[in-house]
């Protein structure tokens, strides 16, 4: 079974 | 005051249908220097879009101040579609705006249809996202692009990618089986939009959301080839370039647990 990783792990918040 | 006209109604109109199932809420962002540019995350977080319209994207454009203009884009979908895809169609705000002006009128001038939009105040996440160096770089004909990601849907929730030298391989498995569809570099000496381009750096191995990959093809009614930037376990680029400005969508993969 595969996880959706989300944006917020790759880039931070400005 | 903002006052941007574009040459024909149908970008906006393609660029507002390409994003509106993806996001609801959008901050347009306006500026003398940039012309209007856009960020907006999915409510999953997994997508995020990037729109950049240069002045040069329009036939003519000014904006004495810089401006935030807060859209539903579900309302400003109802708005474009009154128009034609050939009309004029000039965006106009006042210096704070509570609301924002969509004027359309047909190239010879003996229609003008006016609508007054309600702005809103979004609190919107905003990331920032660096230039990335990616393993690999697809260009490829959006259509070709489309039919895939669609056809493999019907398979799976989930699309792999495989990238190597001279191939890339789209690989989908679920309850009724398997699929795959293999598409090889090559160079259409007739009509250089038809070519496939892979620069390779690393071989690439990803999966992402089938779902999310049906949303981004929405986006190629923009324009005829769509790059893709691909490096293992990091989100990927999509874009989708414009006459002056692009359209991008940064998606995140998804990995074995």
């Amino acid at each position: 079974k595969m996880k959706q990783a989300t944006l917020l792990s790759f880039f931070t918040r400005s | 005051m903002l006052e941007g006209k574009f040459e024909s109604a149908s970008l906006m109109k393609r660029l507002v249908e390409a994003i509106k199932d993806s996001v609801k809420l959008c901050n347009f962002n306006c500026s003398q220097t940039k012309g209007i540019t856009l960020q907006a995350i999915d409510d999953s977080r997994v997508l995020l879009i990037s729109l950049k319209l240069d002045p040069g994207c329009f036939e003519g454009f000014r904006c004495d101040k810089n401006l935030v203009l807060g859209l539903d884009l579900e309302s400003l979908s109802k708005v474009l579609k009154q128009g034609n895809n050939e009309d004029y169609l000039t965006l106009i705000a006042e210096d704070a705006p509570d609301n924002l002006l969509v004027v359309f009128e047909d190239p010879k001038k003996d229609r003008i249809s006016e609508f007054s939009l309600k702005l809103m105040d979004i609190d919107s996440d905003v990331l920032s996202i660096e230039d990335m160096d990616h393993d690999c770089s697809i260009t490829l004909p959006s259509s070709d692009f489309a039919k895939v990601a669609r056809d493999m849907r019907t398979l799976s929730e989930s699309l792999q990618i495989l990238v190597t030298k001279d191939s890339v391989k789209f690989m989908a498995s679920g309850p009724i089986g398997t699929g795959s569809v293999i598409i090889k570099a090559h160079t259409d000496l007739k009509d250089g939009k038809e070519s496939i381009k892979i620069d390779l750096n690393k071989s690439v191995n990803v999966t992402f959301g089938a779902k999310y990959l049906n949303d981004i093809v929405k986006a190629s009614t923009l324009a005829e080839t769509v790059t893709i930037k691909l490096t293992n376990k990091i989100p990927a680029l999509f874009e989708f370039k414009l006459q002056g400005g692009y359209l991008r969508y940064y998606l995140a993969p998804k990995f074995d647990e």
